[in-house]
């Protein structure tokens, strides 16, 4: 089981570096480590993460948006050994600027080859970025009960 | 394992039967505050098995049955069905499909279905292990989840690695 | 200190369902309640919030966004009694739709005759809403390190 | 009490000074992920005497000093000044400006300023007292703090309540 956990983590520890470069930059470094080695089924484990040139001390030193996207890359370098038949994100893009929706958005796409995804957003640039789009709302004569409705793409986009 | 459809009925805030139709790639859900999109993905989570009335945002199991509205009664239960394509062959490979049914009384009862045949929640769950869905599953997610990554709420940390592990 | 505690919190509740009632609807209802009316200086509070024909059974269920606005509500019931000489707002509309931007965005403008607002954002409509805006930025050549821009408001609000 | 100015060094991201004139009204301040948005509030709460290190990102004060990155060496002191009008008169009347400046170095040595003479840390809280700005206010909101309301830590609740009564 030891065994098996060190080269489960190593390979999450390589995919998180490179799925956090393609939602940074090439540039940019990050690490996941083991703080008590010589225990590694009971470890902590550490995130590192380092983006632009910056020197946090503890990624709680990190912005929202920044955080928002360390994070992510740890979820997909974990999806990416064993790939679920889909993936649900519930808003997940709330606190990224528009640069980084389009990296977030990009590296879904990529992935979308082999999963479905399923995005719950506000965010008209996410929007652009789904294949189809369901709307949901509740109407006033009935009020209270979610129903499906058609979505005017260019409504939603504009 | 493609996702097909997915149906709700008397779950949450869907007093009315809805069915969506997923295809492949990216779909977006949409709409205002309120109307109901996170009571999709809780409708999901809870039909592959999630017993944790707090990743349901309830206190107990029975809010999660519709319980009306000015214009409209209280249901008495709650269903939801997921269809997906069966190309892992979960099933026996006859099954070209495979539809997971779960059903809760205002009573209590509590029944699952696989392909309309009642079943156990053990056999549910069961069908879904090692596929990387299920209840805690690292592929549905939602802000909180990136807070409690980034916290030390080690356990959250450490649970992740162990499921793909 | 119990009259002026209780004397404060009817203030405080009346000022919640006015506030309230803006950002939802004129129909919608909430309250605030002593869980224990006997002991006001040690019960805890509970709040009631039943936007637009619904009936939450507690405020867990409501939507990201209306806890948003619940939360808001209480917040500017209390500023009401005592309005602070400014507030700031940290990317608060972030779980927040289009229309109850807007209805977010004319309440503080409301306020801003009062108090001055200082509102963190990445949302072109809430920008939109600003008399002013400030850019903060980080140079390629100086990573890093935070520096004031002129915004260009076309730009953003584009 | 109008504010006019704040003017930050060595906080935080704030390696070259930095100064932001406010007027009246709705002031936004925009700007890409980790630019320096909320280390700006975190600045505000600083100067208005907060010591609670959590509620500015930090595990221990002295990190809130520009620590430097690839190109630039660490600073050895923060400073952060905020200038308002002296219309509540805080200050004797024949101030019209009010400056309050809190500075740390690296050592560890704290000073505290009034309009530029050195005060301590309770003459700067006391200033405020009664005006509803300070650590803690109900005037400086993030989505965290929407969180703590609505969950049951109840104390924040009780907390918000008494400081208004
Ligand atoms: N058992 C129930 N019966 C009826 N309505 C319910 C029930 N449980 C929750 N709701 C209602 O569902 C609504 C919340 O829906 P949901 O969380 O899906 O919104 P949302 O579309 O995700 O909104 P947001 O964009 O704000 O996140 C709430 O208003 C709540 O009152
Ligand atoms: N002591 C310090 N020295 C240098 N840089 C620091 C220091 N403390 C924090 N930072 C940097 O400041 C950045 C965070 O800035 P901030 O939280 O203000 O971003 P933001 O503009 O609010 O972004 P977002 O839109 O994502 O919320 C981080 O990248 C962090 O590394
Ligand atoms: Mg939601
Ligand atoms: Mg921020």
């Amino acid at each position: 089981a030891r065994e098996n956990f060190l080269a489960t983590f190593e390979q999450i520890r390589l995919n998180f570096q490179k799925v956090f470069r393609s939602l940074f930059t090439e540039e940019d470094t990050c690490d996941l480590v083991l703080t008590d080695p010589e225990n590694p089924l009971e470890s902590p484990i550490e995130i590192i993460a380092k983006p632009k040139g910056k020197r946090p001390l503890t990624i709680n030193q990190l912005s929202g948006g920044e955080k928002t996207l360390t994070a992510t890359s740890l979820l997909f370098a974990i999806y990416l050994i064993k790939p679920a038949p889909f993936c649900i994100f519930d808003e997940v893009d709330a606190p990224l600027d528009d640069a980084n929706i389009d990296k977030f958005t990009n590296i879904i796409r990529e992935f979308s080859k082999e999963s479905q995804f399923i995005i719950v957003t506000h965010n008209k640039r996410t929007m652009a970025a789904t294949d189809v789009m369901y709307g949901v709302t509740m109407l006033p004569e009935d009020p209270g009960v979610s129903k499906l409705v058609a979505v005017d793409m260019r409504e939603m986009t504009a | 394992m493609q996702l097909t459809r997915l149906e709700i009925k008397g779950f949450k805030s869907f007093g009315d039967k809805v069915t969506i139709h997923f295809g492949e790639g990216v779909t977006g859900i949409v709409g205002q505050n309120g109307c109901g999109k996170s009571n999709i993905v809780d409708a999901i989570r809870w039909v592959l098995g999630e017993q944790k009335t707090r990743a349901l945002r309830s206190d107990k199991m029975e809010n999660i049955i519709f319980n009306g509205t000015k214009k409209r009664k209280p249901l008495q239960m709650a269903e939801v069905s997921l269809t997906f394509q069966n190309t892992k062959n979960l099933l026996p490979t006859e099954y070209t499909e495979v539809t997971v049914t779960r059903r809760l009384y205002r009573s209590g009862e509590s029944e699952y279905l696989l392909n309309g045949v009642p079943c156990r929640l053990k056999d549910i769950t069961n069908l879904f292990m090692d596929t990387g869905i299920g209840p805690d599953s690292y592929a549905i997610i939602e802000l909180k989840m990136v807070d409690e990554i980034l916290n030390d709420k080690e356990n959250s940390r450490r649970n992740l690695f162990e499921e793909a592990a």
